[in-house]
Formats: C-alpha cells, structure tokens, sequence
C-alpha cells in the first residue's frame, strides 16, 4: 500500500542519484585521461632543458678557451710589432 | 519500472530487473 | 509483502552503490588534483628551455665572433713574423 510507494519512489530517487554519480564519474575520468596525456610532456620537456643546458655549458666552455687563445695572440702580436720597430730602427 | 529487465545503455548487457547497477560495467540503470 | 521485501533490498543495495560511486568520485578527485599539480611543471620546464636554448645560440654566436677575431689575429702574426724575418735577413 502506502508503503510501497514511499519505497518505490525512494528507489526511483535513488536510481537518478546513481545516474548523475556515474554522469559525474564520467566526466571525471575523461579529464584524468586528459591531464595524463598533458603530463606525459613533462619527461619531453625535462630532458629538452637538460640538452639546451650541456649545450650552453659546452659553448660558453668554449668560448673561454678561444677568448684564452686570443689573448696569447694579442700578445705575440704586440711582441712581434715592437720588434719590428726595433728591427727598422737600427 | 521496476517490474521489467533492463538492458544497460553502455555496454548492452541484459539485467534482471532486480540489479540496481550493471553486472557487466557496474553503470546504474539510469545512467546516460 | 513480498512486493516490499525486494522493494527495500533494492533500495539497500542502491544506497550501497550510492556510497561505493561518491568514493569512486572522491578518489578521482583527488586523482585530478594531484595531476594538476604536476601540470604546473610544464609552463615553467618549457620557460627553462627556451631560457637555456637561447643562453646556447648566444653563446654559439660569441664564440663564432672570436674565432673570426682569433684568425685575424692569427694572419696579423704570420704577416708580422714573415716582416721580422725579411728584416733579419736585412
């Protein structure tokens, strides 16, 4: 009698609550795919900054020893030209 | 609409009308 | 009757699967956060890259400016050595 439909209508509410649960669950898991997606760029981009990073302390490495050998150059130049004076001096 | 079996909209199993959730995929029966 | 008795193991069994779908729900939530929060590595490991990769082409770029300034000077001593030695022989 009265009973049972209190029941039932209680299970009917409880049967949408379910659906909108799952609705919700769904939804869920389509952006945990999404972010898994996304985050699979971190490695990419970690070992990117890692190369970008070897490749500028090479060339900065570089850059020093030929600003070294340059020096020396310099140096041997101003030798050789002083010499030269003297040389055309005398 | 309790009284009949339910077929889940999902994965198409047939349930008894006694399942409140799908035997094969767990869904509710009023799920979309 | 027996209407009812199956009525209400109904209704259980959906307010357990009520409970059972909110900590599903509860879980992928957290799931979510968690991601988002390794999400926010991506702008700033991408910055990085882009920082180091043009820390390397400047770089790649001064040493190729002092190589060219190391030949010259390079040319200049040869030229100056040749001059020393017609001198010498003078």
């Amino acid at each position: 009698g009265f009973q049972g439909e209190d029941l039932c209508s209680r299970l009917e509410e409880a049967e949408r609550a379910l659906a909108l649960k799952q609705d919700l669950i769904d939804k869920l898991k389509e952006e945990v795919e999404q972010q898994k997606g996304s985050l699979e760029t971190v490695p990419v981009l970690t070992a990117q900054a890692e190369i970008y990073k070897a490749d500028f302390l090479a060339e900065r490495e570089a850059r020093e020893k030929l600003n070294q050998k340059k020096e020396d150059l310099q140096d041997q130049l101003t030798q050789a030209i002083a010499e030269i004076d003297r040389l055309k001096v005398e | 609409s309790h009284a009949s079996e339910w077929q889940c909209k999902s994965c198409t199993m047939v349930n008894a009308a006694s399942s409140i959730l799908c035997k094969v995929c767990e869904r509710p029966r009023l799920a979309t």
